[in-house]
């Protein structure tokens, strides 16, 4: 063996084009392959439980969604409108006094209705720490037990799958492109907030940045002419919470909490800020669109880590905090107001399992995130 | 649809609701 390998003569060759053209091309078609399969959807969920699981999971719930939404986008002849939208009212309890625009003939479609607005001031902020995001029945709330949410009573599913904290198939998309509903000019310069002037000052409450000319209260907050003293009273230091969202650990003498609302289809269906906090990540899970009412609920375990949903992280004075609107199959679009990029139940979509993620980073500098405050509107729900 | 929140918060927040009640939009549903 030590005499080949030191006397063997070692001759160079070039290597033949038609070989390195072949390298190249398995290379290529591997890669390919590779994509190919990336696009395929995962297998549905096999579903575990009565014979009502069975058939939903063995139906095309995502296609069925998406038709629902198309139906409901046909324009209605005008003159059968207030009737059908009044029989929709009556069956599902609809309260249409409060409607913004109480003309009924100015709703196209059951779709336009059904993401009605309300009028201003229908729904008082309550001077509370969190409020109800929108309407609907408190369907489960309570601690998170180590690293499990109580669905109901004895199931429970993982925090970390329902925020994607486990799942390592994400696909970062960068940041997002927001509306223009948050301009930043300059962090010691005025953000615009739903057509509120105020300075930024008055969402972060840094010492050091405060103005000469802006008093500043005892308890460190800037007082603003512009500000709403029931939002002044609740201003955060949120430039100082650093929460790592993807390893949601809570501090010493605090607790991880979760809130499940059901919104019911007579429900008002839009959804608005709970508190003082600021969004800094979006998750966007394609996923299966399950029924998530309370029936359902009980019968199928681990409902809200298989349907489609949108994780919103970020922080509040607290420390971590996040909202997750999550779609069902009659409502299987998520609107996010300030996130035009979003796009839900779409045909072509991510595998299913899997997330696509985007920063609020370029919201706000010193924030890093979309600021929101007690009541901003959110987004919403669509039909299908 | 459902709308599902997970927060920090001290151990001494309460929730001020029950399960199954009806909410609107705005109402508490916790006070530290």
């Amino acid at each position: 063996l030590a005499d080949s390998w030191n006397n063997t003569e070692t001759k160079w060759y070039p290597i033949p084009v038609a070989l390195g053209l072949g390298v190249i091309g398995a290379i290529q078609y591997r890669r390919v392959r590779q994509r190919e399969e990336n696009k395929l959807e995962k297998p549905k969920y096999v579903a575990n439980g009565p014979w009502q699981v069975h058939v939903a999971a063995a139906l095309p719930l995502r296609s069925m969604s998406r038709l629902w939404g198309t139906f409901n986008s046909l324009t209605i002849p005008e003159a059968l409108r207030p009737m059908g939208y009044k029989l929709y009212s009556w069956f599902f309890g609809c309260n249409l006094d409060e409607m913004k625009n109480p003309d009924l003939y100015a709703y196209p479609n059951l779709s336009a209705f059904f993401y009605r607005e309300l009028k201003e001031g229908v729904r008082p902020i309550a001077d509370a720490t969190l409020v109800s995001p929108s309407d609907g029945k408190v369907l489960h709330f309570g601690v998170v037990q180590g690293e499990n949410i109580e669905q109901i009573k004895g199931v429970t599913y993982n925090l970390d799958a329902l925020l994607g904290n486990d799942d390592k198939s994400s696909i970062p998309v960068g940041d997002a492109i927001l509306g223009n509903s948050l301009e930043i000019v300059d962090e010691e310069e005025f953000a615009n907030v739903n057509g509120i002037e105020y300075s930024l000052e008055d969402m972060i409450i840094k010492g050091h940045a405060v103005k000469t000319e802006s008093p500043v209260g005892p308890d460190g907050l800037v007082r603003s002419e512009k500000t709403d003293p029931k939002v002044e009273k609740a201003l955060v230091k949120l430039a100082d919470v650093t929460p790592d969202i993807t390893n949601v650990k809570v501090k010493p003498g605090n607790a991880m909490f979760f809130c499940v609302v059901y919104l019911a289809p007579g429900d008002y269906h839009r959804f608005h800020s709970p508190t003082n906090w600021v969004v800094q990540t979006r998750r966007h899970f394609a996923g299966e669109l399950f029924s998530v009412s309370p029936y359902f609920v009980k019968l199928l375990q681990n409902l809200f880590v298989l349907n489609e949903r949108v994780a919103l992280l970020g922080k509040w004075k607290h420390g971590f905090f996040s909202m997750i609107p999550v779609g069902a199959t009659n409502v299987g679009s998520i609107k996010i107001n300030f996130d035009e990029a979003l796009k839900t139940n779409q045909k072509e979509d991510i595998p299913l399992g899997t997330y696509t993620e985007v920063t609020y980073k370029s919201a706000s500098k010193v924030l890093g995130g979309k600021a929101l405050r007690y009541g901003d509107e959110m987004g919403g729900f669509y039909l299908g | 649809s459902t709308v599902v929140l997970v927060f920090e918060a001290p151990s001494s927040f309460k929730f001020n609701v029950t399960a199954g009640q009806k909410i609107k939009m705005g109402e508490a549903l916790g006070q530290i």
